[in-house]
């Protein structure tokens, strides 16, 4: 069914 | 000094129910020109939170200089629970606070009831989000949405959502067996919140976690309507709209390994 991705890999910390 | 009233306290104790299992602690940022704003992440980091309540979410709003609030939504959940939907509701804060006063007003039954929360500094990531471009957008009933997170979560921990031009697919594939809901696009004139509106650029399919599906349809309260932008291999947003405001929920989707 997939790995779950984390945001951070799609944004940047701010 | 903050002093923020709303004309019932159903707005904000949705708001915090809708949130508060997804995320323990958290800043309300308070301004004069924005209101009242939250951006969260969940500790997974897989669900990032964001709300806006304008000062016209507001019956009455001042904010004379910007204010951090650091929460415990459990702890401010337990006041909130305290006043009835239909009460006047008002957020008041020092300009360098310790803790929130939140007051609550029957004007028919001439009660007030008020109470302190403590604050709490909280460190935490603000990420960047830019406005995206999205493959498609679909808006639907929030509780048609509700009932496929809820009901697909029984099958698989994972649900698949495929779009087309006219239809919406979900799709759970587990140990005891498959499922799917087919939604197809539709336009009620007569009750428009109950049309299936897809504004497809390109047709999209993607999995999420039905976890996080069931936390961000904890907002179904909130609104009528919800709206889902998708956009392949990026996170997704969902948006349940206020009357002035927003919360919106960003999830990262899961990728084949």
């Amino acid at each position: 069914t997939g790995t779950q991705e984390r945001l951070d890999s799609f944004f940047k910390v701010a | 000094m903050l002093e923020g009233k709303f004309e019932t306290a159903s707005t904000m104790k949705k708001v915090i129910e809708a949130i508060k299992d997804s995320v323990k602690l958290c800043n309300l940022n308070c301004s004069q020109n924005d209101g009242i704003t939250v951006q969260a992440i969940d500790d997974s980091r897989v669900l990032l939170i964001a709300l806006k309540l304008d000062p016209s979410c507001f019956q009455e709003f001042r904010c004379d200089k910007d204010l951090v609030l650091g929460l415990d939504l459990e702890s401010l959940s337990k006041i909130l629970r305290q006043g009835n939907p239909e009460d006047y509701l008002t957020l008041i804060a020092e300009d360098s606070p310790d803790s929130l006063l939140i007051v609550f007003e029957d004007s028919k039954k001439d009660r007030i009831s008020e109470f302190s929360l403590k604050l709490m500094d909280i460190d935490s990531d603000v990420l960047t989000i830019d406005e995206m471009e999205h493959d498609c957008a679909i808006t639907l009933p929030a509780a048609a949405f509700a009932k496929v997170a809820r009901d697909m979560k029984t099958l698989s921990e994972s649900l698949q959502i495929l779009v087309t031009k006219d239809s919406v697919k979900f799709k759970a594939d587990g140990s005891i067996g498959t499922g799917s809901v087919i939604l197809r696009a539709r336009t009620n004139l007569d009750d428009t919140k109950e049309s299936i509106l897809i504004d497809l650029n390109k047709p999209v399919n993607l999995t999420f976690g039905a976890k996080y599906l069931n936390d961000i349809v904890k907002a179904t309260p909130l609104a009528d309507t919800v709206t889902i932008k998708l956009t392949d291999k990026a996170p997704a947003m969902f948006e349940y709209k206020l009357q002035g405001g927003f919360l919106r929920y960003y999830l990262a989707p899961k990728f084949e390994d």
